[in-house]
């Protein structure tokens, strides 16, 4: 089974280990509520 | 760098490859003149050994055996192996299966022909075989078109089992070169007058992954339309196409299977080109992409995913031979791999990464998928099933931790119970809990994300099929989301199959989208011709947030764990990390 999440483009900054191993076709083994990412708003905000 | 005299040279040897291999098809266009029709479209059989490259034509008509069984043939060359349908319940059995099969100057040449008897759901048995030299086939003069090969016991070679009769044919290079530019003239010709305007003539120059400028495509399109009548006929397209392909490639790309092409060979370019037309056009009679012909002859419906030898995980994946993932694991930060049974890893390939998923998926294997799915929910929601229990926890000792389980082993009665167990409070902390605009992992599972579609494409997901339209279904309108990053959690066996919130807000709507039960194993994603996620059976929850926008959630079947549950409802609010659902047995 897989679940798919789809963001709004531009919505959110995935954290950069998973986007570098996926760019690398390989997969990384996470568990259930570890960090995934930011929303882009959020980090917009921070550095205004 | 010296670019020009290096693309001259390239233009030499690019030229004398083609003379090479086809020089036969030059001499016989130079005495044809302007290379007007032949009126055949196969080639005499008597060939030279030096113009043994191109495309034969290979038919396999029927067979005499001495028993009536339902019956097929394989026809194993180098490294191609296909099959025909299974026959009647007959001792004469008729094919007529044809097959182009591509011949190379120095590649193999002797074919072998293995005929099996065979029934749907049992394996199926070798019965006969024989080994035909094409070569010699082919120079042979002979006065009939087809021969008869006396078919031989695998166990003793001298004693003849059958006989089968075959026929194979060169296909004439200029009536592969018009068949071929009839083709691609095909893709484009969207009125159907056999013609290419010069709007469908663009499409077709884009089609092949070149990016040459309009004021290019214009050039080329007169360049082409050697007559002056404002269309480009196919016998203009194929000139342009043979020219320019020496000159300055138009050919990049595959516009079927999408791989890149060798723009030095437009000889291989053609008959890439040639056959992956001919694959799923019904012009083929004869299934292809197998390995070895034990394994186009096997029947191969219980092995299509890494579910199929769920009930004997005791013996299958401990005592077999392995295959490996691999799969870097965060929190260690140290790559791991994830054992599968090479046969398995096999079985999948053969079907998942072949052509022959267009063909076999055809003919009830969807439907098979489904029962085998639904009868395994039904056995795994059985009081027996939970015998399963110990020998599944024992198989995944290293990666199941069961003091993180909120109830001990004999709390479940079912192996169902078991597989969509809960975890205590606290086994799975929620990063940045209080902060909402951090997103967390939805599932125990093997990540991959992607900034954009193009990415994931690029990188992982190879089904052709494949877009966010077509991920969502059309009762989402999914604009918002095109070109939007995507995640995707892919969960093993031995996983927590509960899926949680990756973000807060409140959920807008659930659309049930039917479907497959295909695998989602990495082997059928990383396939061209398998589409799991846009074909598979699937439930899309649309979650409205503070921080990100919409977000879409999808929750995809796949074989034997086909039932997606849900534990929210249209217009809750959510909170990050709350479950949200788990997938179990069943179809």
């Amino acid at each position: 089974s897989t679940v798919i999440c789809v963001f709004e483009k531009d919505a959110i900054q995935i954290d950069k280990d998973l986007l570098q191993n996926s760019a690398r076709a390989l997969e990384t083994l996470v568990s259930v509520g570890m960090r995934m990412g930011v929303s882009k708003k959020e980090i917009l905000q921070t550095e205004l | 760098m010296g670019h020009g005299s290096s693309k001259e040279d390239e233009s030499v040897s690019r030229t004398s490859r083609f003379r090479k291999k086809f020089h036969l098809h030059r001499e016989r266009r130079r005495s044809r003149g302007n290379g007007s029709n032949s009126g055949s479209h196969h080639h005499n059989r008597v060939l030279n050994e030096e113009d043994f490259a191109g495309i034969a034509l290979l038919t396999l008509i029927s067979a005499e055996m001495k028993f009536k069984d339902k019956w097929l043939a394989c026809v194993s060359l180098g490294e191609q192996t296909c099959r025909t349908a299974i026959s009647d319940n007959t001792d004469k059995p008729i094919w007529n299966s044809e097959k182009k099969l591509l011949l190379e100057r120095n590649g193999p040449h002797v074919a072998r022909i293995s005929v099996f008897e065979t029934n749907r759901l049992s394996k199926s048995n070798l019965e006969g075989y024989c080994e035909v030299d094409l070569l010699e086939f082919l120079t042979k003069d002979s006065d009939t078109d087809f021969e008869v090969f006396d078919l031989l016991d695998p166990s003793s070679s001298n004693k003849i089992v059958g006989k089968i009769s075959l026929s194979c044919s060169v296909e004439d290079p200029i009536e592969t070169e018009k068949s071929f530019a009839r083709r691609i003239l095909s893709i484009v010709d969207y009125n159907q007058d056999g013609q290419l305007s010069f709007k469908e003539f663009s499409d077709l120059i884009s089609a092949f992954g070149n990016q040459v400028a309009a004021n290019k495509k214009e050039e080329l399109f007169k360049a082409a339309d050697k007559n002056g009548d404002g269309v480009v006929s196919v016998d203009e397209l194929a000139a342009l196409l043979a020219l320019q392909q020496e000159k300055e490639p138009l050919m990049n790309c595959c516009p079927v299977c999408g791989e890149t092409l060798e723009v030095a060979d437009m000889v291989n370019t053609m008959i890439h080109l040639t056959l992956c037309f001919d694959e799923g056009t019904g012009n083929q009679v004869m299934t292809g992409g197998f390995l070895t012909d034990k394994q186009a002859s096997n029947v191969w419906m219980f092995k299509l995913s890494e579910w199929g030898h769920f009930s004997s995980y005791d013996v299958g994946l401990n005592s077999g031979s392995r295959a490996h993932i691999l799969v870097f694991d965060r929190r260690t930060k140290r790559l791991v791999e994830e054992l599968i049974d090479v046969k398995i890893v096999m079985s999948m390939r053969a079907i998942y990464q072949s052509k022959i998923g267009l063909g076999l998926m055809d003919i009830g294997t969807k439907e098979l998928l489904k029962s085998i799915s639904e009868k395994q929910g039904r056995k795994m929601n059985s009081v027996e099933s939970s015998k399963e229990i110990p020998k599944f926890v024992n198989f995944f000792k290293d990666q199941i931790n069961l003091a993180d389980v909120k109830y001990p082993l004999e709390h479940f009665k079912t192996f169902n119970e078991f597989f969509i167990r809960e975890l205590k409070p606290g086994a799975r902390p929620i990063d940045c809990m209080e902060r909402e605009e951090v997103a967390v992992c939805a599932a125990d599972s093997r990540l991959m994300a992607f900034k954009s579609v193009e990415d994931s494409l690029r990188f992982w997901i190879k089904g052709q099929k494949f877009s966010i339209q077509g991920l969502l279904g059309n009762d989402i309108c999914s604009n918002s989301f095109l070109n939007g990053t995507m995640v995707i959690f892919r969960l093993a066996p031995q996983d927590y199959h509960r899926f949680h919130l990756p973000v807060s807000g409140i959920i807008e709507q659930f659309v049930d989208i039917p479907g497959c039960l295909y695998t989602v194993n990495p082997i059928a994603v990383n396939s061209k011709y398998c589409n799991v996620f846009t074909e598979n059976k699937r439930v899309v929850s649309i979650i409205s947030t503070a921080h990100f926008g919409k977000v879409a959630f999808v929750a995809i079947g796949a074989t034997m764990v086909g039932s997606i549950t849900f534990l929210k409802n249209t217009g809750d609010f959510v909170k990050k990390g709350d479950e949200f659902g788990y997938f179990s047995f069943g179809g």
